[in-house]
């Protein structure tokens, strides 16, 4: 058992702990928050600025109104010299702050396997000093299209542009600075929706309103199952579990917050496109194709989708078309059923969007080492695609007049 | 199935240490060893005592197994009643060659270690 060795115990632990709970390996006032960046950290969810205080986290509204400190680790705090006024009042108030929540699976997550571990052409000795990597369970949310925030600079596991919903929703109102949650988890389907709720960390009365995305993809179809339609989520209980999830968010969230539901992606393309490929495995003795991996994966029944990752196109039909008939179930759902505390939309899936309107080439498009994710050049096509399709719903809020007053008096606002 | 997860992770990791050790022109051991030299601290000695219990067998692996055969003589990787053996790398020899190769390597003293 690898988890028995020396070290690595220890991590295995920390990763079973987050892996159940969603919450940040250390948080010493308990508030869901952590100032630990990796281990469902701050990579994760906002930075919380004073880790022994539970009454400071990112997300609520001002305490006292920040006259003497940052209770929601925004940055802004204080008083106006000349009036004496709080300057979290002034400048934050009246613009309807809000937080973004991503429930999700390896794609919310950014899930990233470096092609310098597999591609033994680009071996690298310090590619292997990844442990940070391994506690933030190979994703990479600090630099994906939902919660990046990081610049990625020289770095030789990950190399792109970072542009997310959360940057241009703080960017819109920077009173929403910090104030971002990815509960996403690799291999996460509707099933654990309720899970991942119940690691949200906002409290309905004190905390500002949120608009939560969520956006699993396509594990209720995808599984590594050798009689794989068996094992794909009926519709009966995916409407279940999404309105269980639904249930259990009117009771966290506070009023006048925003769920908007993605539609499952539809990832037939995958296989015309990647299987004659040369994997990175094979690159040196050009022996190991992508189609010889999914067929690998297959045999051993270890792989990420059997549905699409087939030669089968029946196969890859019957998935596709499964994931739509799910999809009119979340569609169902935003038009009919409605919620207390917030007001439920449906979004196309930004994947399918750019697939069908040929916007990308899809070969650039997915990980070199999975093929089934997409890489960090994509990462900011989503961000693009899901915040034009937000901006046509009113979930965004205003944009905040003050911002540059905020960035004059404040900076950085204490970063992330 | 023939070994899941850790079956994979085995033939993954053979097979990039193998693909690096002829790049480098060097043996398996001395590849191995290498990979090694850039674990944390505490298992780096643990993984230097084990490379050494097993270099006579890394020394002289046969030039026809492949990581999957590798992973298979090692034990990691199995083919269980009623499925077909699972390779990620191309086959370099017949069904009846690949037994006889795998019988003498299972002789060796790996398995055991």
């Amino acid at each position: 058992d690898f988890c028995k060795l020396p070290y690595i115990k220890d991590i295995c632990n920390i990763l079973n702990n987050s892996y159940t709970s969603l919450a940040p390996v250390e948080d010493f006032d308990n508030d869901g928050f952590s100032a630990m960046e990796t281990g469902r950290g701050s990579d994760w969810r906002g930075r919380d600025c004073v880790d022994n205080d539970p009454q400071v986290y990112p997300g609520r509204r001002p305490l006292n109104s920040d006259y003497f400190s940052d209770s929601n680790c925004n940055g802004i705090w204080g008083t106006k010299n000349d009036t004496f006024l709080s300057l979290e009042q002034e400048l934050c108030k009246k613009s309807q702050p809000r937080g973004l929540i991503f429930i999700g699976d390896s794609i919310g997550a950014h899930f990233h396997m470096p092609e310098v571990w597999i591609n033994p052409l680009l071996f690298s000795w310090p590619g292997l000093n990844g442990s940070s990597v391994i506690l933030d369970e190979i994703d990479w949310p600090q630099f994906g299209f939902a919660t990046g925030f990081k610049n990625i600079t020289r770095n030789i596991l990950i190399q792109g542009l970072t542009d997310s919903l959360y940057l241009r929703l703080r960017n819109r109102n920077r009173c929403n600075h910090r104030d971002y949650q990815n509960l996403s988890q690799n291999g996460a389907s509707s099933y654990e929706g309720l899970n991942h709720v119940n690691s949200i960390a906002r409290n309905r009365t004190t905390d500002n309103p949120a608009l939560v995305i969520y956006a699993m993809q396509g594990n209720d179809v995808c599984n590594n199952f050798n009689d794989t339609i068996n094992h794909m989520t009926s519709p009966e209980t995916f409407r279940r579990n999404v309105m269980k999830s639904l249930f259990l968010l009117d009771e966290k969230l506070p009023p006048q917050s925003h769920v908007v539901l993605v539609e499952l992606v539809e990832a037939d393309f995958i296989f015309p496109a990647m299987a004659e490929r040369l994997h990175p495995i094979g690159r040196l003795h050009k022996n190991v194709f992508y189609k010889n991996l999914y067929e690998w994966f297959n045999c051993m029944q270890i792989g990420p989708c059997t549905g699409w990752l087939n030669a089968n196109q029946t196969l890859r039909d019957i998935t596709s078309k499964r994931a739509r008939k799910l999809s009119t179930i979340l569609k169902y759902i935003a038009t009919n059923e409605t919620f207390k505390n917030f007001q439920v939309h449906y979004i196309q899936n930004p994947i399918n969007y750019l697939v069908r309107n040929d916007k990308i080439n899809i070969t650039e498009f997915l990980e070199p080492v999975d093929s089934l994710h997409p890489n960090q050049k994509a990462q900011v096509l989503l961000t693009e695609t899901v915040w034009n399709f937000l901006e046509k719903l009113p979930v965004l809020g205003p944009v905040n007049p003050h911002n540059d007053e905020i960035i004059r008096i404040f900076g950085e606002q204490g970063g992330h | 199935v023939n070994g899941g997860m850790s079956c994979a992770v085995c033939t993954v990791l053979t097979g990039v240490t193998m693909q690096i050790a002829e790049l480098h022109e060097e043996d398996l051991f001395n590849a191995t060893k290498r990979l090694c030299n850039v674990l944390p601290n505490k298992i780096r000695h643990p993984c230097f005592r084990i490379v050494d219990k097993v270099e006579p067998y890394l020394t002289n692996l046969s030039e026809k197994i492949t990581p999957d055969l590798f992973c298979l003589v090692y034990g990691t990787c199995r083919v269980d009643k009623g499925q077909p053996f699972c390779h990620l790398f191309p086959l370099t020899m017949e069904q009846e060659e690949m037994e006889n190769v795998l019988k003498k390597e299972r002789e060796k003293m790996l398995p055991k270690i």
